[in-house]
This record gives structure tokens, C-alpha cells and sequence, in this order.
């Protein structure tokens, strides 16, 4: 409880550094492998610079995630958490001093993979973005509901393999809207491309309320 | 750290419970939807009774995973953690109660779906399976080390899809056996039944060492 209120002050900080700087800041999260890479990528090159967006990605280990970031011309700080289960506010508060904060109008974090953990964090982001792969069964929310309850978008990815799985999208809705009512809900293909319209005017919205 | 030398305490109690009873124990862990509620179907489906098999089910919420056991004619117990992200040695031996031990050869333990809390807590298991999906990407073992380093197996799930996705399998064999030289990798598919059979020899072979 404690460590938990010590974040959330340190999140505060962050938030208020953010704001100061006319930054908006998304914290994207799924369980691991559910796109959360392919978001941001497929987002940069079709945003191509408008917003200006950096990113912080967050793994247990490597670097491979910011590498394939750096290959989209984005400022990318990586976090290692050497085995930590999830970002937290002081990791993200250090990694700010390696942007330009004054030319960026959005800032994306990719969480460490993990429906669970991740969730009691706060990072200092003004939304949170719940992914769910169409591989992953559409029982998720309900069995991981903590991080739909405070979703502002969800994003069923891979929807360009749902005739290979048993994911009933309707059950999947269900679920989410019962846990976060209102909630919009996109289907995405990072693979086909269908969807990233609606993703990026998404990531456009959040950038301008900075 | 105090938690986990009390956990390791609860653990060796819970161990030698079932070494007493004749029962080996399995500890499944993967990503959220891998895969492993739908490998312990098929397996006991294949499998028929033969060696006795009990399932406990852990999960931060439902019983879904437990309803489908049950519907395979095993004798499980569903535990939920309330958003706790692992399970640990205490809720297992609080489960252990509702089994009727003296008829069974086999305990298997499905984790809660997360590639890094559940590594750390021993639940008294004989054997580690760590299982991943051709739809989460090849990478997985490299960000997540921890799981694979105490692998007695890995089951490549889902290969069915391999013509979908961008999944290298020599890449992840890799990955995997520098992390674990030497550790048995199984491709399967719960969908076309590719791999069962060698998955349940893996699973006789657990049950008669116990
Ligand atoms: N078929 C298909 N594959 C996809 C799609 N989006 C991502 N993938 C694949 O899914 C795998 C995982 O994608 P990533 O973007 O690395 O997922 P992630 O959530 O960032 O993974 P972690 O950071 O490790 O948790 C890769 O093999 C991608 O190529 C999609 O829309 N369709
Ligand atoms: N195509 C295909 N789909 C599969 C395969 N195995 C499982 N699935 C699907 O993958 C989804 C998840 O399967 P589950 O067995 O529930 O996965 P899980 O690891 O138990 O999930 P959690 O317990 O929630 O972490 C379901 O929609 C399954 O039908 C497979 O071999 N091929
Ligand atoms: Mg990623
Ligand atoms: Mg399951
Ligand atoms: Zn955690
Ligand atoms: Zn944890």
C-alpha cells in the first residue's frame, strides 16, 4: 500500500511535468504478444511526424522493442525491469530527461506485457488503452477485469485471424462494456491495416488535449 | 523476500504431501491465452483416465477455466486470487483438501496467465511447463528469461496459425535453448491435435516418477 502511494505521487510529478510541457501521455497495455509494438508502429508511419510522438517502451529485458521503434524515426527510451512485472512511476519520471519534452505533443509508453500488474500503476498518463489479441479468447476481460475497468480505449488486434479461432466478438463486447460502459472498442489488423484510421484519429485526440 | 522464504516453507510442506499421497505435480505457466486450459483438455480427453489426473485452476477471476475441466470429467478446484497476479504455495495447499489424493497420479497446476509474477513462487510441483503461442511472437523467451530458465518443458502452442503470423521457430528455439540447454520442445496444436500425443508421454512420464 505504501509503495503504491509513493507512486502515485511520483505519478503526480510526472503528470504535472507533462502537462507543463504540453505533452499528452497514453499508457498502452496487453498481455505479452498482443500487439502493443505493432500499435505504435503502424501508428508512426502512417501519422508520419503529425503529432510528434516519442515513446518509452518498458520489457523485463533486451532492447528489441526500442529497436524496432528507433526504425520508425521516433525518439524511444527503453526500460529494463530486469525482471519487474510492470512500469512504475519512477522509472518513467527518469526516462523523461532523455526527451526533447518541448517538441513533443504525445508521449506513448508500452507496458511491460502483463494484464495484471501493470494496472495499479499509476504512470502520470492522461489515458490508458487496453489491447486484446483475437488469439487470446474472447474470456479475457472477464477473467482479467481490473485493467478494462479503467480502459479509455480497447483495441481487439489481429482481427485479420479470426477465421482460424474461436473468438466471439460479441461475447468479447460483452464483457468490456460491462466493466467499462461506453468504452469505445476498435478492431484492428496491423497485419491488413484495417482499423489504423480509427487508431490514429484516436492518438490524434489524445495528442491535441495536451 | 520475506514472502517468498515463507512461500518456499509452505511449498516443501506441500511437496511432500504429494510425494507422500503418490501424486507428481505439474506447474503450467504461460501468457493469457496460450493455450493451457485448452492443453489440459486435450490432454485429458487423449488420455482417458489414465494416469489419474486432478487440475487446479488459478485465475484472478471466474470459473471458466474450472467449468471446462470439469466438463472433461476431472475432479479440479478453481482459485481465485482477486487480482493477484501469481499463485502461491498457501492457496495450493489449501486446494489440496478438496482432492481425494489417495486416487490420483497426477496434479496439474494451471498458473495465472503472466510470463513473470508466477516464476518466483514455487507451489510444490515436480516439473515446470512453460508454455507459448505462435501468435505472441518469437521474441517472447528473450523479454521474459525468467520463466524458460526453469523449464522442464516448452510447448510451442497454436502451430496451426504458423502460416498467419511472423513466427521464426528456429529463432525461438534458440532463445529458448540458450536460456535452457537441453529442454524438450514440443510443437502442438489443441486445434488439429498435432503434438498431443507427444505431450501426453511427457505427462505419463510426470505421473510415473512421482
Ligand atoms: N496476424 C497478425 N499478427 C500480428 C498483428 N499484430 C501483431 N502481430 C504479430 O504478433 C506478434 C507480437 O507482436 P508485438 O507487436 O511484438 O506484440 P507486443 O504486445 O508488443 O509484445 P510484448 O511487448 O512482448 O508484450 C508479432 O509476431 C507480430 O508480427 C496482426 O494484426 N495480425
Ligand atoms: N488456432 C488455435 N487456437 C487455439 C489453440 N489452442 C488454444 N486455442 C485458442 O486460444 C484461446 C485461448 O485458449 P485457452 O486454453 O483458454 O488459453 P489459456 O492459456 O488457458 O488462457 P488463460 O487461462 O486465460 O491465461 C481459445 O480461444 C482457444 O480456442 C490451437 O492450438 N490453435
Ligand atoms: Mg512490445
Ligand atoms: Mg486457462
Ligand atoms: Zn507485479
Ligand atoms: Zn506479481
Amino acid at each position: 500500500q505504501k509503495v503504491m502511494k509513493v507512486n502515485d505521487e511520483l505519478a503526480q510529478g510526472v503528470r504535472l511535468r507533462l502537462e507543463g510541457a504540453g505533452v499528452a501521455c497514453v499508457n498502452i497495455m496487453s498481455a505479452p504478444g498482443s500487439g502493443k509494438t505493432s500499435l505504435i508502429e503502424v501508428a508512426l508511419r502512417a501519422l508520419q511526424g503529425t503529432p510528434r510522438i516519442g515513446v518509452i517502451e518498458g520489457d523485463p529485458d533486451t532492447t528489441l522493442d526500442a529497436e524496432r521503434i528507433a526504425a520508425c524515426n521516433a525518439p524511444v527510451v527503453q526500460i529494463n525491469t530486469d525482471g519487474g512485472c510492470h512500469l512504475e512511476a519512477n522509472l518513467v519520471g527518469r526516462a523523461l530527461g532523455d526527451f526533447d519534452l518541448a517538441n513533443l505533443d504525445l508521449l506513448l509508453i508500452e507496458n511491460v506485457g502483463n494484464l495484471v500488474c501493470p494496472v495499479g500503476f499509476d504512470l502520470g498518463e492522461n489515458k490508458r488503452v487496453a489491447v486484446v489479441s483475437t488469439t487470446e479468447g474472447h474470456d479475457k476481460p472477464a477473467k482479467y477485469p481490473k485493467l478494462f475497468r479503467s480502459a479509455d480505449l480497447v483495441i481487439l488486434n489481429k482481427i485479420d485471424l479470426l477465421p482460424y479461432v474461436n473468438f466471439d466478438v460479441e461475447i468479447f463486447r460483452g464483457y468490456v462494456l460491462g466493466l467499462r460502459p461506453g468504452v469505445p472498442i476498435l478492431n484492428v489488423s496491423c497485419r491488413t491495416g484495417e482499423g489504423v484510421d480509427a487508431w490514429c484519429s484516436w492518438l490524434r485526440e489524445a495528442a491535441s488535449g495536451a
